[in-house]
């Protein structure tokens, strides 16, 4: 009988594997954790979330999601470590008992399924999606410009052959649409927290302007005391700060998407690495990055439970 | 499957705006097939860029001509993408 016991979340795994981990997670927590599809990638693959709910209906809700830029692969291995954390520490950690015992939380770990698939058969470097741009030889758009949030400003491109290629329209990828959908439709989420790589940050609105965010001193507060707990586990540091202020102007991001809809505590990690290996971070790192990220991740999570809006 | 073969991994350090534009134009040259890891942003924040091997030479005298500072930071990508492979191999025989 496979179980998540024997799962080695100390390597990178395929898409298929990652799938068929899920499927156990359910398994051994049938309470706790279900598995829903929210849609369809551009090549047709489902689009699968986990949920982890203790009961009530529309509960206010936390969202995750990693692996949207699909090389960025120590996300998609920190999301399956974090995921399991989270279903395995229900119950013991007193944090994650009282934020589950009231709100849910939704995960999306291949939140880039054609990517991903594609940085496994052909090339390893693949960020964007897979889907075809009329008219170009290029492909994919950028799902992290595609939000309609400052939508088409300078901080995108219009080139499809560029890395940040925004797209022909706001919400055009069907992987960024759905997200859209099942936000929107769920009306209750408090906290968008989408994890990438790498350069060791801790972001919030906003990307596509300067002026700082209305709830920005919160939001600073709280992503300094995230990182300062981070960097308390094996000492590695992060800067922390609006998009706009700490890298450079990005239009039509996640965060930006949400904070403007609505979900005030909305927030970007970028992973280790400090400048060695960038992507192709070795799986030796994928437990260490996970473990420090934890403490970050509860503190973002406990600040919401204890701030309803 | 493409393969990276000699390809490395630039870290560049701009000393000021200037440098910064020279990168972002270096970027968007389609012949060159450069793919920045890290974004240009601001003098003295790092910006790493991946340099097919064909166009090694033709950067690295860019960058030099125009005293922009720059360090190798993956010697050669394709064989941490290698390495990769195997410890999933040897993970997945586990």
């Amino acid at each position: 009988e496979r179980s998540t016991r024997t799962f080695d979340f100390a390597s990178y795994h395929t898409i298929d594997e990652i799938y068929d981990w899920m499927d156990m997670l359910v398994d051994d927590h049938p309470s706790l954790v279900s598995k829903i599809q929210i849609g369809q990638s551009y090549e047709n693959r489902p689009l699968y979330v986990l949920k982890f709910s203790t009961g009530g209906s529309n509960r206010p809700a936390i969202w995750l999601d990693t692996g949207i830029h699909s090389r960025e692969w120590i996300t998609q291995a920190t999301g399956v470590w974090t995921a399991n954390k989270i279903a395995e520490e229900y119950g013991q950690d007193p944090s994650i008992t009282a934020i589950l015992d009231s709100m849910d939380i939704f995960f999306e770990i291949v939140t880039n399924p054609d990517g991903y698939a594609f940085t496994h058969s052909s090339n390893r470097m693949w960020r964007k999606t897979r889907s075809i741009n009329a008219g170009s030889h290029c492909v994919g758009v950028d799902p992290n410009r595609n939000w309609d949030a400052g939508f088409g400003g300078a901080g995108s491109s219009g080139n499809p052959c560029s890395e940040t290629y925004r797209g022909p329209y706001p919400h055009s990828e069907s992987e960024v649409k759905a997200i859209v959908d099942f936000i929107r439709g769920h009306g209750n989420v408090k906290s968008v927290i989408s994890i990438h790589s790498y350069s060791q940050m801790l972001l919030f609105p906003y990307g596509y302007k300067t002026a700082p965010a209305p709830n920005h001193q919160e939001l600073n507060e709280l992503a300094k005391k995230a990182v300062s707990d981070l960097a308390a586990v094996y000492g590695t540091k992060y800067t922390y700060g609006s998009t706009a202020d700490t890298i450079y102007l990005a239009d039509g991001t996640t965060i930006d998407w949400a904070y403007d809809n609505g979900v005030k505590y909305s927030f970007t990690f970028e992973l280790r690495d400090t400048g060695r290996y960038g992507f192709l971070l070795p799986s030796t790192q994928i437990i260490p990055t996970a473990t420090e990220t934890w403490p970050a991740l509860l503190d973002i999570m406990s600040h919401v439970l204890e701030h309803p809006y | 499957e493409q393969l990276f073969v000699g390809d490395q991994v630039l870290r560049i350090t701009a000393s000021n705006e200037e440098q910064i534009t020279l990168l972002r134009a270096l970027g968007e040259q389609a012949e060159l097939q450069v793919d920045f890891w890290l974004d240009p942003t601001s003098p003295g924040h790092p910006a790493d860029l991946r340099v097919p091997f064909p166009s090694l030479q033709a950067v690295k005298i860019f960058l030099e001509s125009n005293s922009i500072s720059y360090s190798i930071m993956i010697e050669d990508v394709q064989e941490l993408v290698d390495e990769e492979k195997r410890a999933m191999m040897k993970s997945r025989r586990i």
